[in-house]
């Protein structure tokens, strides 16, 4: 209950070292995904306008229009706003489709208000980045009112480009 | 003969003549990049000096959005600017940058947050990163299948570079390996490219599978009805020689839907021509470049961009794209499967798709209505 990532692999990749716990007031951004309305008309709508045989072919949406569509009803925002506001975070800007929400809070904030998170930093190549080394969890009145919240666990993913110079040369 | 893949080459094969570049006013196409991976802007004009001049081509970007950052040009942005810009020639071409300006920021989901707030966005984008399913959460994955659904009603099409890992390969346990599905590679609302090799390294032969070339089956999501005959065609022509069904989810989202040249490519990063550079990453570019090219001409003849390409491409069941039929990818290397994933076959299949591209035939194909 409240774990809404309760699959999410919180293993560090090999090529990322800890090196310790962040500062209590250190700045962090995290994402908020709210729960849209409509997705299945929206996955419907998708394949009537991408299907060729379909009257509909081509007809694509503005963006209000998929914003009027999937945009989350008043009562999650309402819900995940009044429990942000209630943890004094107010520095959020959110996006055209109001789905997500972006807000700026501190370490020590963002612990009381994701019970189980622990805020790590880790480096790899000089790059430095801020995680959670442990599940997060919501309270049970907001989970239902979001997806996942970004910014705490998924490292940056790999890029696709493969090192065939070793297969090559283990070919030779 | 040649001594690696070059914008030229790439033209050839695909029977791209001097004539294949856009003019439309409307139209642009983009490339993501993601943590610390920039471009440079001399390193593109300077790969168009030494391979562009057999074609008209644009050798500045058009608009960047985010922060490019100061340190070394990336192999992969370079790969990917310079790649799209050589088959989507003339088309102005945006790059997203993501250095990550907050040390918590997910450079992949503030790209994804981006396209929700931004009202004009090229028609097509290449995005050439992924991570395994098995290390995401299911409620992650499906939110940004969701995005992904956003984009397509939009118009947007969005092409994943496969992976380079073949099937990959899951330690489920000590005793039972699984194979390991990547995702966005996965989702069913993207168009996953593939990677192939030619034939003979040094000539523009057929192409056959390059071994790296991502492919399987997700875990996550269903198969989506547009590509459940083809799916079906695959499993019933190859059953004998099929993978063990422990290793992989019949019924899952198969991937990938085309492919491209993968193998040996010349790329331009810190003013160096460098050569042999592989993977997805380069045959995603290529492909989404050619979309950019059709969608130009569907935009010059009054009708709507392609949008989410997979119904469309599906329908065509393989008109239109080179078939490869040669090779297999990588897999688990253990006694059961013994480092060897899918093979290629007549028509669709889990290592190449459907096929790569014939540029004019697909032009034909898909300037209809």
């Amino acid at each position: 209950s409240g774990y809404l990532e309760y699959d999410q692999n919180v293993l560090v990749p090999a090529d990322w070292t800890r090196v310790g716990r962040v500062n209590p007031t250190e700045k962090l951004e995290l994402t908020f995904a709210l729960t849209q309305q409509n997705v299945d008309v929206l996955e419907e709508t998708l394949r009537v306008v991408s299907d060729p045989d379909s009257p509909q072919y081509g007809k694509y949406l503005q963006l209000e229009e998929v914003a009027s569509l999937v945009r989350p009803s008043d009562v999650s925002q309402k819900a995940v706003r009044s429990w942000l506001q209630s943890h004094g975070v107010t520095n959020c800007s959110t996006v055209h489709t109001q789905d997500f929400l972006q807000c700026n809070l501190t370490a020590e904030v963002a612990e009381v208000l994701l019970p189980g998170s622990k805020f790590q930093r880790y480096l790899r190549d000089g790059h430095s980045i801020v995680r959670s080394s442990a599940p997060y969890s919501v309270p049970d009145d907001v989970a239902q009112h979001l997806d996942f919240v970004g910014g705490l666990h998924r490292f940056p993913p790999r890029g696709h480009k493969a090192s065939k110079e070793m297969h090559r040369s283990d070919n030779t | 003969f040649h001594l690696g893949v070059t914008p030229s080459v790439l033209r050839a094969r695909y029977n791209m003549t001097a004539a294949d570049v856009g003019s439309a006013q409307n139209n642009s196409q983009a490339v993501a990049q993601f943590l610390e991976q920039y471009y440079s802007p001399a390193d593109l004009a300077e790969f168009m000096s030494l391979y562009g001049g057999s074609f008209q081509h644009l050798s500045k970007v058009d608009r960047v959005v985010g922060t490019q950052g100061t340190g070394k040009a990336g192999l992969e942005a370079s790969l990917d600017v310079e790649y799209i810009m050589s088959t989507g020639a003339s088309i102005p071409t945006w790059v997203f940058t993501n250095p990550g300006r907050h040390e918590s920021q997910e450079p992949f989901l503030r790209w994804v947050v981006l396209l929700s707030n931004m009202s004009d966005l090229p028609w097509v984008h290449t995005i050439s990163y992924g991570d395994d399913e098995d290390s995401l959460s299911t409620a992650y994955m499906q939110r940004i299948n969701t995005e992904f659904m956003k984009a397509g009603v939009r118009g947007l099409s969005l092409l994943f570079a496969s992976g380079d890992s073949g099937a990959g390969c899951w330690h489920m346990t000590k005793e039972q390996n699984s194979f390991r599905p990547s995702f966005p590679a996965s989702s069913p609302y993207v168009t996953t490219v593939g990677g192939t090799s030619f034939k003979n390294p040094f000539k523009v032969t057929y192409e056959v599978t390059d071994y790296i070339s991502g492919g399987g089956f997700s875990n996550v999501f269903k198969m989506p009805d547009y590509q459940a005959s083809a799916v079906a065609g695959y499993l019933k022509t190859v059953a004998a020689t099929l993978p063990p069904k422990s290793y992989f989810n019949v019924s899952g989202r198969a991937y990938p839907d085309m492919a491209a040249l993968s193998d040996n490519y010349w790329v331009v990063v810190n003013r160096v021509p460098v050569p042999w550079v592989s993977g997805t990453s380069a045959s995603t570019p290529v492909v989404g470049g050619m979309f950019a090219l059709i969608n130009d001409k569907r935009l010059m003849k009054g009708l709507p961009v392609l949008g989410f390409l997979n119904p469309r491409l599906y329908k065509l069941k393989g008109q239109a794209l080179f078939d490869v039929t040669e090779g297999c990818h990588l897999a688990c290397l253990d006694e059961q499967v013994q480092g060897q994933g899918f093979c290629s076959a007549p028509a669709w299949d889990p290592v190449t798709g459907w096929g790569t591209p014939n540029y004019p035939e697909l032009l034909t194909a898909l300037l209809a209505p």
